[in-house]
């Protein structure tokens, strides 16, 4: 129905201007309905990073666009969210201080979300709960290789990840 | 509700039985290019009931199943168990824990089980109807999604929103 | 006309045959031609990593496929070399053991080509002959801060450069 | 042939002259996120030549000029120059360095020069006719290529091979 969707887009609106502004230390963003049929309309994104012009998301670099995209599915997530939420390697555009910033909301969220993170990125490493390492020693099988879990022992295995 | 265990055993590159335990927070998984890191995601797409191999890379969901590799044979069926803490109780059983396994043989006939026993697809669908869990569009996140949300092709991020409503 | 493409391609298998070799430490790869129509035919790759079976590309995982694309771009270039060939944040998917071994194709190829290779990767950054950093102190203009030239001072800016 | 310099002014983010020098061998660029890399290369993609605004991640020409920013005003130009040295002798030319220089104004007009003076982009094409020197789809290899060349969409793959033949 129409004032569902309203309502469901006003939110996300919302989630989005919130999360944007964690990711980038200011800045603003939006989405806009471009026509006036809200069944129909297509979604306009507005990505404006800190000291920056307001521009369409292409001129936006990889990681802002990276930044941006992961806030804008974080924001639908945040509507109707489910139990768990899977990152398959999203960090990897990012720079150091970008990768900081969304380690700090994903443990934000993770207050009541599962996560499962998989990451190449020694810093997205440091955030986790539990660790797992995946290798193939014998080539085509895989096994799985430590189990490191809270704070008991969390220093990463040099071999396993990248470092930089 | 939460990811308790997840069991993968001759699912891609799995051919032996691996588990899995996940607790509340974050669970990172690290490992080098090719090792099977997003396998395991393939795997927990599949055992939530994706239908389309495409979403787990597969020409056809025969390429599920461990082909072999190294000198191991490859497998006759790949199977892939999930248990859950339905810790709000917000699912229509009187478990509090559940575990849901789907089967895949070469055979290309298919099973499912809840709590070991033998049910259908629906019925797992239905057990999760309304509990947000399933394999949403907007639960798994990839690299390769970030890009399609801004693309200028804008009914994929329509179709998002129009999900999360 | 047929008998150059035929010629181009084949010279192009025949590098990439090697190229994805030297990637992969090992393994086999081809391109063929699936129809009989030579002008008109599609182009199948097929990547078989060390130890694997071979499988459509599609089963590889990201750090594979990006390795696999990197090295037919390459091969397809080794052609008909340009002078220069600039590559932006194509080892970002790469674990360490594969940035290395990308980074020693590259100064391979650069004893006959000058690269200019945008990166976050500290390993990567370790092969330049000459490094260039740029940042935004005031936000939207771009500023070059650094140069550092062949040998004389090789360590790279922790502040600007990701670290894992 | 080699680059021997870029000077970049009013281009993209760059509203005030940038000078980089190359020299044989490896440069390497680095960072931090939206700071200016690509726009980087997409200035040697321009300055080569490049028509095609989205090539360049514009909606159109005018979005390369810089559009302001921090307590700058938006440029009335773009100028990109890049010198070449002419080590083999292959450019039909006497001089052993050579700089195209290409400009594009707010009003929407361009100009193109050669060594300063002004001349056609039809020139500046002409002259790196043979050498291999233009913007080609692969001498510049950015991350989302990576992935368009293994696609499933073949026409991309037949494009680059008809290129190279
Ligand atoms: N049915 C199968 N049988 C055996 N091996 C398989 C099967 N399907 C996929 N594989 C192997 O799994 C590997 C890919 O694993 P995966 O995509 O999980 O890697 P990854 O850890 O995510 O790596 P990256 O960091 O590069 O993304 C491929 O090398 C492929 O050969
Ligand atoms: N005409 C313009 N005027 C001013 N700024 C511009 C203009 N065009 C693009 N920009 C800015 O340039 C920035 C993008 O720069 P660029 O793409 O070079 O980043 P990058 O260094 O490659 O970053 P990443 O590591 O994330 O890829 C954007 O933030 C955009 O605001
Ligand atoms: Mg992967
Ligand atoms: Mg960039």
């Amino acid at each position: 129905s129409i004032e569902r969707f309203r309502a469901t887009f006003d939110k996300i609106r919302e989630n989005f201007a919130q999360v944007f502004a964690k990711f980038f230390k200011g800045g603003r963003a939006d989405i806009v309905l471009t026509e006036n049929d809200i069944l129909e309309s297509n979604i306009e994104i507005i990505a404006q990073p800190p000291g920056k012009k307001p521009e369409s998301i292409q001129l936006l670099s990889g990681g802002e666009r990276a930044l941006t995209a992961i806030g804008l599915l974080l924001s639908i997530f945040m509507v109707k969210p489910s139990p768990f939420l899977i990152l398959d390697e999203v960090d990897a555009p990012l720079d150091d201080p970008n990768v900081r910033r969304f380690t700090e909301v994903i443990r934000e969220f993770a207050k009541n979300t599962q996560f499962i993170v998989i990451t190449h990125n020694k810093r997205t490493m440091e955030m986790a709960d539990c660790l797992y390492g995946v290798t193939m020693e014998e080539p085509g099988v895989s096994k799985l290789v430590s189990v490191n879990f809270k704070k008991e022992e969390r220093t990463p295995d040099p071999i396993i990840v990248k470092d930089g | 509700m939460l990811f308790k265990k997840l069991e993968v055993c001759g699912f891609k590159s799995f051919p032996e039985l691996v588990e899995l335990k996940f607790d509340k927070g974050v669970t990172v998984i690290v490992g080098p290019n090719g090792c099977g890191k997003t396998n395991i995601l393939d795997s927990i797409r599949w055992v939530l009931g994706e239908q389309s191999s495409r979403m787990m890379r597969g020409k056809e969901m025969l390429d599920l199943i461990f082909n072999g590799g190294s000198n191991k044979k490859p497998k006759g069926m790949a199977e892939v168990s999930l248990t859950l803490l339905d810790t709000e109780g917000v699912l229509p059983t009187e478990y509090s824990e559940v575990t849901i396994t789907r089967r895949l043989f070469r055979s290309g006939e298919s099973e499912y089980l809840l709590n070991r026993n033998t049910c259908r697809l629906k019925d797992i669908q239905e057990l999760f109807m309304d509990t947000g869990l399933g394999a949403d569009a907007y639960s798994i996140i990839e690299q390769s999604q970030t890009d399609l949300i801004l693309s200028n092709n804008p009914s994929m991020r329509r179709s998002l929103f129009e999900e999360a409503a």
